[in-house]
């Protein structure tokens, strides 16, 4: 994250990080309940294979041990059929955990949205992620402000073309908060006005080289698009239906 | 030692710096990154001149962003040469080395761009100092642009003119190339395309009938099935006997006909309405469990049962379709809900319907911050 600040521990208990060896951290998670977590499917290319992964919760500083740190393999790794790696879209993954983890007060799931809640342009939410800083990678866990923009406005941005109705743009016209590299697949969350829920509305993708002085948005997989197709997963593969 | 070493080097864990990239060069590979898989030559050799170990590395690097922006200029013809021949150097089959650009070629890059990029505040990759390659003539090989050369990358259009402009301009509604080639002949047909007949958007033929809609109005996925009066249409349009949907057990090839099988009625209790042979069931509260409960809430997402209660029917009801309980549902153990009840032949005993209210699982909420005193 850049232009973020230090989380304090425990404050974002849905975010994971998905670690593969040799290089430990590659991508953030999300957890969405005990068994079942989100990411984006770019973090799998080239690395398709669920037993190289594990999901790790429960931590702010990414070597330090922690009581709070809960750790589980992969079971199953189902990215989006129609994930593009050519233009990033549908760029979005379920994955199932080996073993349920303990909900405790530093490891919870966070809510989906509601079908077709989306987001209100200019209203500001947080992202976090153990991503690029612009001079260095960090140990603990950022956490960044960023406004919503509208998808016209982000089309503008970018390209017409570029940015499709599975995306979301948030951040600032001078980049001065935005997610970058090693973020991927984290959460941006939005609280609601009435009580303190926080909602998962997108999940790190893409953007400007993050580290350069181009400017403008990131951009986030929209949750909302994906939320009857996440049910559908988790459903199916929960249950014996063959 | 931000990678491990390349293969070459024999090393899979921490790097060593004194030879991670200066005495230890890997093997020719074929060239991958898409942004350079036009070159006249077809594979490379790691680490590259910019530092990187891998075209993996290579491929999410600030450079392979900053050359195909830098090529949309038109400030040197052979610039994106240029960047593949320091991204991916070419490998020379026989001694399995890597042929660095000539200088004049890094000069002339140089000359033309770098002031573009002060424009915007940005520097020349500071790793590709022209000095580090060869003197065109000299007694080492090095590669110059011939005839061969694309100006252009596979990710870029090229403008009649023949200027660059990004791929995905490419008829996107705006101007890009200075002769305006990039809008020309962009109907859907011309591109290969399929028109939604509601809108001027077009999708892939391979999107027409897959199963997820792309036109507004969702007419490609419309008229795609032909199934019998006694057949319903999967989502990917497959058919499946209406006997067999929502039976627990997957017939459709996308599973469709499982999905939404089991739904709690909003506005009516809370009761539980089983979706069976397309025709919707209430569900007979005659051996209904707890279990049965845990489950019903637990295939909906929503946590546990809170509060179960068993309904009766009005007098004057409607004449109801029930399903049952089977008599051997616990030895089905793992099915979904749907799959546990079965039609037969007499009506509810008790007359009796079963309406569970689940908690919905908690999500979404921080943990209060501590107070500290002062």
């Amino acid at each position: 994250v850049l232009g973020g600040r230090v989380s304090r521990p425990g404050r974002w208990p849905w975010q994971c990080s998905l670690q593969s060896e040799p290089s430990g951290h590659i991508c953030g998670c999300v957890l969405i309940s005990p068994r079942w977590a989100l990411t984006v499917a770019h973090c799998f290319e080239g690395r398709e294979s669920a037993d190289q992964w594990k999901v790790v919760l429960g931590i702010t500083n990414l070597d330090h041990p922690s009581p709070h740190r809960q750790s589980s393999g992969v079971t199953r790794i189902i990215a989006h059929p129609r994930y593009s790696r050519a233009v990033v879209d549908y760029d979005i993954s379920v994955v199932q955990l080996a073993r349920a983890v303990q909900v405790t007060s530093y490891v919870q799931p966070v809510c989906l949205p509601r079908p077709g809640q989306l987001p209100i342009p200019d209203t500001y939410c947080y992202i976090t992620g153990w991503g690029h800083m612009g001079n260095r990678m960090p140990f603990k866990l950022q956490e960044g402000e960023v406004r919503i923009i509208s998808l016209p406005q982000c089309q503008a941005y970018f390209d017409t073309k570029t940015i499709t109705s599975r995306m979301l743009c948030a951040g600032y016209e001078a980049g001065t908060v935005d997610s970058c590299m090693g973020d991927s697949g984290g959460p941006l969350v939005c609280e609601e006005p009435s009580g303190g829920r926080w909602r998962l509305f997108g999940l790190t993708s893409w953007g400007s080289v993050c580290f350069s002085k181009v400017l403008g948005p990131g951009v986030y997989s929209n949750v909302t698009h994906f939320t009857q197709w996440i049910h559908r997963q988790i459903y199916l593969h929960s249950f014996q239906l063959n | 030692c931000v990678s491990s070493c390349p293969p070459a080097c024999g090393a899979q864990g921490p790097c060593d710096p004194r030879n991670s990239t200066t005495n230890c060069t890997g093997r020719c590979e074929p060239i991958t990154l898409e942004l350079c898989m036009n070159l006249p030559y077809n594979s490379t050799s790691f680490p590259n001149y910019l530092g990187h170990q891998s075209q993996r590395e290579s491929s999410v690097s600030w450079e392979s962003s900053l050359f195909p922006a830098l090529v949309q200029t038109n400030c040197y013809t052979y610039l994106m040469f240029f960047a593949c021949t320091i991204l991916v150097p070419k490998c020379d089959s026989v001694t399995q080395q890597r042929v660095p650009p000539c200088r004049s070629l890094c000069l002339s890059s140089k000359q033309h761009c770098e002031s573009v990029l002060g424009m915007v505040g940005l520097q020349w990759p500071e790793e590709s100092h022209c000095s580090q390659f060869p003197e065109e003539g000299s007694n080492v090989t090095c590669l110059l642009p011939d005839p061969d050369v694309h100006e252009c990358s596979p990710s870029h259009f090229k403008c009649r003119s023949g200027r660059c402009v990004l791929a995905y301009k490419h008829c996107d509604g705006h101007t890009d190339c200075d002769d305006h080639s990039d809008e020309d002949n962009c109907g859907c047909v011309e591109r290969g395309l399929w028109a939604c007949p509601s809108s001027r958007v077009c999708i892939k033929p391979s999107m027409i009938c897959d199963g997820f809609p792309d036109c507004p109005l969702l007419e490609d996925e419309r008229n795609c099935s032909m199934c019998s009066d006694n057949e319903l249409a999967c989502n990917n349009h497959e058919c499946v006997h209406r006997t067999l949907w929502c039976d627990g057990r997957k017939h459709c090839s996308d599973s469709s006909d499982e999905w939404d099988c089991v739904s709690l009625s909003p506005g009516e209790g809370s009761l539980l309405t089983v979706f069976r042979t397309a025709v919707h069931y209430q569900v007979c509260a005659d051996e209904w469990t707890p279990e049965l409960s845990a489950l019903t809430c637990s295939q909906l997402g929503l946590g546990a049962p809170v509060a179960v209660e068993m309904v009766p029917d009005p007098p004057g009801a409607p004449r109801r379709r029930w399903l049952h309980v089977h008599p051997e549902w616990s030895q089905r153990n793992g099915s979904a809900l749907q799959g546990l009840l079965e039609k037969r032949g007499h009506s509810c005993h008790s007359r009796r319907r079963v309406s569970v209210v689940c908690s919905s699982e908690d999500c979404g909420r921080r943990p209060a911050g501590r107070v500290y005193k002062r």
